[in-house]
């Protein structure tokens, strides 16, 4: 599908164990991305 | 998901499926009852007694009783690996290569209990959960000898196909769509406990037929709705505009692909409880 | 199904043969996985190549045609591919133009963009794992490192990637990163491309810190935010980053939306490094000269 199923809210999403990794010095350094990990998630749910 | 060999190889309509155990169950009854024949022949010096006891007992197990014993299996895979404390991943990729590798062959073939360490071995690899056999010989008081011994029949047995989409990834994806479907209307903090159940119930669905019948997804919002069937009928008439037989409210949308919408809708909430049939 | 012809090949897990499938009389690599001696059993590379090519199907990407085991060893079955990007480069009799290197570039970008939207990192990019097939199609190959993008939380080893390839998050031991090691990988190809000699070519793992930050200049906190909490950052030498006048002279070939592409995906910041999307609408594919059609290619 070229039009995925759902739209990355870029005001981010309630997600504390996510919001937890993205705070995370070692994680931010690594180039860690939280909207990466949203967008698997939710390619996942709408496969 | 169409692309993956998980689709591809793994998924049947119940029909399929039952005639498959069925197939296996009758060739290696066959095998069972040669080899028994043979064993006669070889041992004339069998008393009556032995020879009645033979017939009672040298039975081959039926499909049922397959079924159960595999089932049985996967449920101590599952439960063992939390025990080594592995991914939650790692357990739901052990119990589907065990239960895949008895859609290939039966237990009368190779006994479950001889599999059952070679198969956790083996999706820890496949899922960079790497241990080293000696370490986890030690660690199941079991042998590097007997975890190797059937690799290959395994990763044969699995056709060479070892990616897994287990539903929780689906789960997380929906936890953060229903805050933007729903936003506003929904507790998120209930929502984090909503999570958390539907955790354990696609854990028992994968030791059910569900994961053969229905995609990763239908899986999760089978188990959603049976946590919350307000939260998920809600969720998915706004998603996929399930607006019971009323005509479209704006005017402006296109009526063919709301219909449309409205039909996928529809037909995705029956396949979704049916699905929650199946795993409950 | 299949006949083994001529040994071509020998790594530390398999030995390649080239061969033919009897029915339809294709050419095929036949992958002849070692098992006897690897005391954890079947060997990992073997299993990401057999997990990761199952699910992918795409041009630019090595097609996995077939697993069997034969004489209790594993056999992967793939297309046949007689030539890669390294002989390419290194062969100073073969010229090739800006519009070959963008062909080149542009079929490599379509196949890590199929690897990362099915979530996979390929983690080992160089010019010899980018194979040519003889209609000209450039694919990816040797997933034996490939890994899915992991769960959030998940630890991933930073020791992957050839040393001359690796991204500076890996030089520091990063444990969470993403895609973008995949996409500096592609910069660095494609600076290498140009030049036709290796562009960061490190000695050692110290070494290849300090050949990139030379060439590159070092990266700070405040163009990327928390480097210096890297055990390793404080122990390295700074070199300003190069002006757009020395990149110019570098890369004299190059027009202005190449080198943007190639800083796009040398950004020193994983947050910031151009992904796939970003690359493959970039200006640079869609000014002149258009790439050259595979067939044409050298």
């Amino acid at each position: 599908d070229i039009h995925k199923r759902y739209t990355l809210t870029d005001s981010g999403y309630f997600d504390p164990f996510i919001k937890e990794l993205e705070a995370k010095k070692e994680y931010i350094a690594s180039g860690f991305r939280a909207d990466y990990v949203y967008d698997r998630m939710l390619t996942e749910a709408f496969m | 998901y169409r692309h993956s060999s998980q689709y591809r190889l793994w998924s049947f309509t119940p029909e399929q499926l039952n005639q498959r155990r069925i197939d296996i169950n009758a060739r290696a009854a066959l095998r069972t009852d040669q080899n028994l024949k043979e064993f006669k022949e070889a041992h004339k010096e069998l008393t009556d007694e032995e020879l009645t006891a033979l017939e009672l007992k040298a039975v081959p197990v039926t499909v049922e009783e397959e079924y159960m014993l595999v089932n049985y299996y996967a449920k101590m895979i599952i439960s063992f690996a939390g025990k080594m404390n592995l991914p939650t991943e790692v357990a739901a990729t052990a119990a589907s290569f065990l239960r895949r590798f008895y859609l290939v062959n039966s237990v009368m073939d190779i006994v479950p209990k001889e599999i059952f360490y070679t198969t956790l071995f083996f999706a820890c690899k496949s899922e960079n959960y790497f241990i080293g056999v000696e370490s986890f010989a030690k660690k199941t008081k079991s042998t590097p000898e007997s975890i190797l011994k059937h690799e290959f029949k395994l990763l044969e047995s699995l056709q060479f196909t070892l990616m897994n989409h287990h539903p929780y990834k689906a789960l997380h994806g929906f936890f953060l769509d229903i805050q933007t479907v729903l936003q506003g209307k929904v507790d998120l903090k209930y929502m984090g406990q909503v999570y958390n159940n539907c955790k354990k119930t696609i854990t028992d669905a994968l030791l059910t037929d569900a994961v053969y019948f229905f995609t990763p997804p239908q899986i999760t919002l089978a188990a959603l709705l049976r946590e919350d069937e307000a939260l998920t009928s809600k969720y998915l008439e706004l998603k996929f505009n399930i607006i019971k037989d009323a005509p479209n409210e704006d005017g402006n949308s296109d009526p063919i692909i709301d219909s449309q919408k409205r039909l996928n809708g529809r037909k995705l909430l029956e396949i979704i409880r049916n699905c929650k049939e199946i795993i409950s | 199904e299949y006949s083994k012809e001529k040994k071509v090949g020998e790594g530390t897990y398999a030995v390649v043969y080239v061969g033919t499938k009897y029915s339809t009389n294709r050419k095929v690599a036949i992958k002849e996985i070692k098992t006897s001696g690897f005391k954890d059993g079947l060997d990992m590379s073997a299993i990401r190549e057999v997990k990761y090519l199952q699910e992918m199907n795409h041009v630019n990407v090595i097609e996995l045609i077939d697993v069997f085991m034969a004489q209790n060893n594993l056999n992967l079955v793939l297309e046949f591919l007689p030539a890669d990007l390294e002989m390419i480069i290194k062969d100073s009799s073969i010229l090739f133009t800006n519009a070959d290197i963008k062909s080149w570039l542009l079929m490599t970008l379509r196949g890590v963009h199929h690897c990362h939207r099915n979530f996979i990192l390929h983690r080992d990019l160089k010019p010899n794992n980018l194979l040519l097939a003889p209609d000209g199609q450039l694919k990816l190959a040797d997933f034996g490192l490939a890994r899915n993008m992991g769960s959030p939380q998940e630890i991933l080893t930073s020791n992957v990637v050839t040393r001359w390839y690796r991204a500076p998050e890996l030089l520091f031991g990063a444990k969470h990163y993403t895609g973008a090691i995949d996409m500096w990988s592609v910069g660095v190809i494609f600076a290498e491309l140009m030049l036709r000699i290796p562009y960061l070519p490190g000695k050692d793992d110290i070494d290849q810190i300090d050949v990139t930050f030379r060439a590159l200049g070092t990266p700070t906190d405040r163009d990327w935010p928390e480097i210096s909490t890297f055990s390793t950052y404080n122990k390295i030498q700074f070199y300003p980053p190069p002006s757009r006048d020395e990149l110019r002279r570098r890369f004299a070939a190059a027009t202005e939306n190449a080198l943007d592409l190639m800083c796009g995906m040398l950004t020193m910041n994983p947050h910031k490094r151009w992904d796939p999307t970003k690359c493959l609408t970039s200006e640079f594919f869609v000014e002149l000269p258009e790439p050259t059609v595979p067939e044409e290619l050298p």
